[in-house]
């Protein structure tokens, strides 16, 4: 563990702390994609495939439960939830996800590590998670004014990778064999997909004003 | 062929 990928986690957790702040102490889920959340579903199932077999640390146990339970409460939520249903907007959230998925599973099964059920579904969720953003983003394009927390949480959401790809650079330099170039070039093409966010998020916050992304 | 290091990322 160093500093960057401890930064980085935190960042994560923040971003959903921020998400279930927002639909719980609003009741409303406007302007978040169930679609996104549905992906990172989908990423968290994937990817802890080895949750009961391989013990790392009890920090990466419990991170692990975290992520894959609120991601998975968010969706119940907007699926079920009697109120916050009301609040989703399924004729902005139109972009059709299942290719992400069918796109990322195909290169999975060409691109991994080593050919075996686990690394082909953990190197699917790395590249899902890369593109899952993408209904969330084309969401807010679409949906004009953004309201502060959702804002924070895709700032949040897309500055943690960006941690990530810090912690990459010093675990190359100060650990012999570690090559993790899938997470690396997925990580880096995940970060390089929230670009214009930040952009228009550092406008808003310098001008003190509303956050808007152009449609 | 050596087994890929245990995925200690989250």
């Amino acid at each position: 563990m160093n500093i960057f990928r401890f930064a980085g986690d935190m960042t994560h957790l923040i971003s959903i702390l921020v998400l279930l702040l927002k639909v719980y102490a609003t009741k409303s889920c406007s302007g978040i994609s169930l679609k996104t959340q549905e992906l990172y579903g989908i990423v968290f199932l994937a990817r802890y495939l080895d949750l009961f077999t391989d013990f790392i640390s009890v920090y990466n146990t419990v991170m692990k439960l975290v992520f894959i339970g609120s991601s998975l409460a968010i969706v119940w939520c907007m699926r079920f939830h009697r109120v916050v249903k009301r609040s989703y907007d399924r004729d902005v959230d139109t972009f059709r996800h299942y290719f992400l998925v069918g796109g990322c599973f195909l290169l999975a099964l060409f691109v991994h590590e080593k050919f075996s059920f686990r690394e082909v579904f953990w190197a699917f969720s790395i590249y899902l998670e890369a593109v899952a953003i993408l209904p969330q983003l084309i969401l807010l394009q679409r949906s004009g004014n953004v309201d502060n927390l959702t804002g924070q949480y895709v700032l949040f959401l897309g500055a943690y990778r960006g941690f990530y790809i810090l912690n990459w650079i010093y675990r190359y330099f100060t650990e012999d064999q570690f090559s993790r170039w899938i997470s690396c070039v997925s990580g880096l093409v995940q970060t390089a997909l929230y670009a214009d966010f930040f952009y228009y998020y550092f406008i808003s916050w310098k001008n003190n004003a509303k956050l808007k992304l152009p449609a | 062929h050596q087994a890929p290091p245990a995925k200690d990322e989250l």
